[in-house]
């Protein structure tokens, strides 16, 4: 079977803000 | 009781879009990009790269990225990180190990996925630790 993986949860932001337009 | 209206907030929504979304990636559904990645055509949204990655917002935000249907990304070390990116993007989950961190790290660092920069940096230094 697929070696063990361990998951690690990110709370914080993932991915970059677009910008609300000004 | 006295309340103006009620919101029903469907907390799976957001992963449950983003479920599908890999799923029209993974049947080619809508897809209207091609990424060329060591030479591999990989296809996928321009509307999900633009949301999640600095670069690709960069090229598509504006008229210029209206035209681009083909987009050809550095071979190299990096290559193998671009496709686990692209997982990322439609999955949330990224998959790191100490053999594919620094490719995952230097493709994130071209597509300007800043966040993503920070974590292969704290899973690297973690892995050096004891």
């Amino acid at each position: 079977h697929e070696g063990l993986v361990a998951t690690v949860k990110e709370a914080g932001r993932s991915i970059h803000e677009i910008p609300r337009e000004e | 009781e006295g309340a103006l209206g009620y919101v029903r907030e469907f907390t799976r929504h957001s992963s449950d879009v983003l479920g599908n979304l890999n799923e029209l990636r993974l049947r080619g559904i809508l897809t209207d990009v091609t990424l060329l990645v060591g030479g591999q055509p990989l296809r996928a949204h321009k509307a999900v790269l633009i949301a999640c990655s600095g670069f690709f917002y960069s090229i598509f935000r504006g008229r210029a990225g209206v035209g681009v249907d083909v987009l050809s990304l550095p071979g190299g070390p990096e290559a193998r990180g671009f496709t686990t990116l692209l997982d990322f993007m439609y999955t949330s989950r990224l998959r790191l190990s100490p053999a594919t961190a620094p490719a995952v790290l230097a493709a994130a660092t071209y597509l300007q996925m800043e966040h993503v920069v920070q974590a292969c940096h704290r899973f690297i230094q973690a892995s050096y630790e004891p």
